[in-house]
């Protein structure tokens, strides 16, 4: 594993982190997309119906299994818990995210590495994570105080997707049979959904002022 | 490099 690869990572579990700690800790899932957490959580059980058959290493293991209980655990307090619920801007939070669902199927059983269940399935959680995000973003426009958990949240998640970019450049040139278009392409389209994003919040940091994101 | 096309990434 390069250096890339796993501070790519990191920073996802970052992101979780500072997810779990604004929910947990304290109570709030103000500015947070439900939406964009539902479709995490068929993400991540989509990509990884091979845990307990295809064993890879520990360290991998464990994180599957992190990001799993996360995803879901997330959208639970967001759905169930009687004090986080109330904080949950359902108002503001209208994307269709049922829409995206189906195309990335569609998607996924025209384009995929083998037409096997698992790798559709594979396939399928990489074109769904690539648009998961879009419910989180339009969430963030129509919210006029973002706080810093929320933007730090977002942030984290798009730097980890840049991180993997460069892991996979990384690994072309040093494994020679690395080649995984789907997971390339679908890589760069979801990092190109974060572009705004980061200028606004490079911008916001650099001039210390506070994350807004012009409607 | 894994087995087939195990995706060793998360």
């Amino acid at each position: 594993m390069n250096a890339f690869r796993l501070a790519g990572d990191m920073t996802h579990l970052l992101s979780v982190v500072v997810l779990l700690l604004k929910i947990h800790t304290i109570k709030s899932c103000a500015g947070i997309s439900l939406k964009t957490q539902e479709l995490y959580a068929l993400v991540f059980a989509a990509r990884y119906l091979d845990l307990f058959i295809h064993f890879i290493s520990l360290y991998n293991t464990v994180m599957k299994l992190v990001f799993l209980a996360s995803s879901f655990s997330i959208v639970w307090y967001m759905r169930r818990h009687k004090i986080v619920r109330r904080t949950y801007d359902k108002d503001h939070d209208t994307f269709r995210h049922h829409f995206l669902v189906l195309p990335c199927l569609a998607l996924a059983l025209l384009i995929n590495e083998r037409f096997t269940f698992r790798e559709v399935m594979w396939a399928f959680s990489i074109y769904l994570e690539a648009v998961a995000i879009l419910p989180q973003l339009v969430l963030l426009q129509r919210t006029r105080n973002i706080d810093n958990l929320t933007g730090q949240y977002v942030f984290f998640l798009g730097a980890y997707r840049v991180l993997y970019i460069l892991n996979w450049i990384y690994r072309y040139f040093t494994e020679p049979h690395f080649v995984h278009w789907i997971s390339w392409v679908a890589g760069i389209v979801q990092t190109l959904l974060y572009a705004d994003f980061f200028y606004y919040y490079i911008m916001s940091w650099k001039n210390n002022v506070k994350l807004e994101l012009p409607a | 490099e894994t087995s087939g096309l195990g995706h060793d990434e998360l």
